[in-house]
């Protein structure tokens, strides 16, 4: 369940966007006891000049990808292209579930929600 | 001999998600335990409301640490033991002569990476004596099961059997810094200090808490 992007491309700026993982979806739902899916969330957004120097309390983009943004708007046809729009901050979340030993795990998982993205 | 066929991507996500085989389901007779939902609810709350490494207070959430066991770990397993189908009856034994009770952990999906911070075992005793108590309290022996006497690798003693028993099996049962056995298999004594009935072995579990460091980005990363 995602957030369509904007105009049905990668248009807009680079940010992170609404998807829903549900774990019934992806066919986990008979092992995996709690959660039943969660908001993973993904990037997407154009990362040209301005959005490519990100905003005020915004993620700060790397300093290659400012280059590369400007090398893109004085030369538009460079064969590199925009920078791209990835996760930059991301959360754990902790699953519940059976192994296959009928053993009750609880395990956490570093980086599975994107918090925000960055021009990278 | 033909190479194994290489796994396909939705078992290749799994291994990298730490699943080295596609589970197969839930079991039908398998309650989750409470502790379970307990340790789960709370991490889930913390993480929910906390977002990253954040808890509501402001304080840091450490990465790779069971807070509300406080031990490092990334995987906590709540093992049933095995060897309760396999145990005869108990006679009504007279105090001085309680029965041992062989329990057996099947650690085998715990991968050799994985280092043990806390293994617990946790037992629960039939109803009556529960409640009874005793004047002088009791005594838990632990030792390797088939172990001869003078074996025991752990002595607790035991106020009262109303709650669930807890002890500490790591740096006992096996060594602190080992990687954990395959199988556990322990023998169990429940002594009364003064004369009473004995008691009687309803339900035991062991509560593992391990850290894949695989898992764990701030010790998987080197330093630059």
């Amino acid at each position: 369940e995602a957030e369509p992007a904007v105009g049905g491309g990668p248009g807009g700026a680079c940010r992170a966007r609404r998807l829903y993982v549900s774990f019934r979806e992806v066919g986990w739902h008979r092992w995996v006891i709690a959660p039943r899916g969660f908001l993973a969330n993904y990037c997407q957004g154009k990362c040209g000049l301005p959005a490519a120097l990100s905003e005020p309390g915004g993620t700060p983009a790397l300093n290659h990808a400012v280059l590369r943004a400007l090398m893109h708007a004085a030369a538009p046809s460079a064969a590199a292209g925009l920078p791209c729009c990835v996760p930059a901050r991301l959360s754990p979340i902790s699953v519940l579930f059976f192994d296959n030993s009928d053993n009750v795990v609880l395990r956490h998982y570093e980086d599975m929600v994107v918090d925000e993205c960055g021009c990278r | 001999a033909r190479a194994p066929a290489p796994p396909g991507p939705a078992a290749a996500l799994l291994q990298a998600l730490g699943f080295p085989d596609v589970p197969r389901g839930a079991p039908k007779s398998r309650p989750v335990p409470p502790v379970m939902w307990r340790l789960f609810r709370r991490r889930d709350h913390q993480e929910a409301r906390a977002g990253p490494r954040r808890t509501p207070l402001g304080a840091t959430l450490r990465p790779c640490h069971v807070e509300e066991l406080g031990v490092a770990g990334n995987i906590v397993r709540h093992v049933p033991d095995r060897g309760a189908a396999a145990r005869p009856p108990e006679p009504a034994s007279a105090a001085g002569q309680c029965p041992e009770w062989t329990v057996v952990f099947d650690l085998s999906a715990v991968e050799p990476a994985e280092r043990p911070s806390q293994a617990r075992l946790e037992l629960r005793f039939a109803a009556a004596e529960a409640t009874a108590g005793t004047a002088g309290g009791w005594e838990l022996s632990v030792a390797p099961a088939g172990a001869g006497p003078g074996q025991v690798v752990l002595r607790q003693s035991v106020p009262a059997l109303g709650m669930p028993v807890r002890a500490e099996l790591l740096g006992a049962a096996w060594a602190r810094n080992a990687s954990a056995p395959r199988r556990l298999r322990l023998t169990l004594t429940m002594r009364p200090r003064a004369p009473a009935a004995c008691a009687s072995l309803a339900e035991a579990s062991l509560l593992l808490v391990t850290l894949d460091p695989r898992l764990c980005h701030p010790l998987a990363r080197p330093r630059r």
